[in-house]
């Protein structure tokens, strides 16, 4: 069965890795 | 205030991603961005699904907000 809290962890960490890349990405580009 | 810092953060950010200046994102403004960012589509898909609060396919500025002080662990309305 779906294990919920590591799910919402996975999701959580799928987020910051994007807001973490669009911080990175902001100078130069 | 750090609210009004993260609201201007914010607005870089959408804009990164709103290249138009539609004032919405949308799948296929994500889309655009695998390859200028070290996700896959499919990573960017599930990005795109759970910041769109309603699940309208509009990804709007207020949405990112919340998501982005969300990832910094704010809770920014």
């Amino acid at each position: 069965k779906p294990d919920v809290s590591k799910t919402g962890a996975s999701n959580e960490r799928m987020l910051a890795n994007f807001f973490n890349s669009l911080l990175n990405k902001k100078p130069g580009s | 205030s750090i609210e009004e810092m993260v609201k201007e953060k914010s607005r870089e950010l959408f804009a990164l991603c709103d290249k138009e200046g539609k004032g919405f994102i949308n799948k296929v403004d994500m889309q655009r961005l695998h390859g200028e960012l070290p996700l896959s589509d499919e990573q960017l898909r599930d990005v795109f699904d759970s910041l769109d609060n309603d699940g309208n396919g509009f990804l709007t500025f207020e949405e990112f907000c919340e998501g982005f002080g969300g990832f910094l662990g704010l809770n920014v309305s």
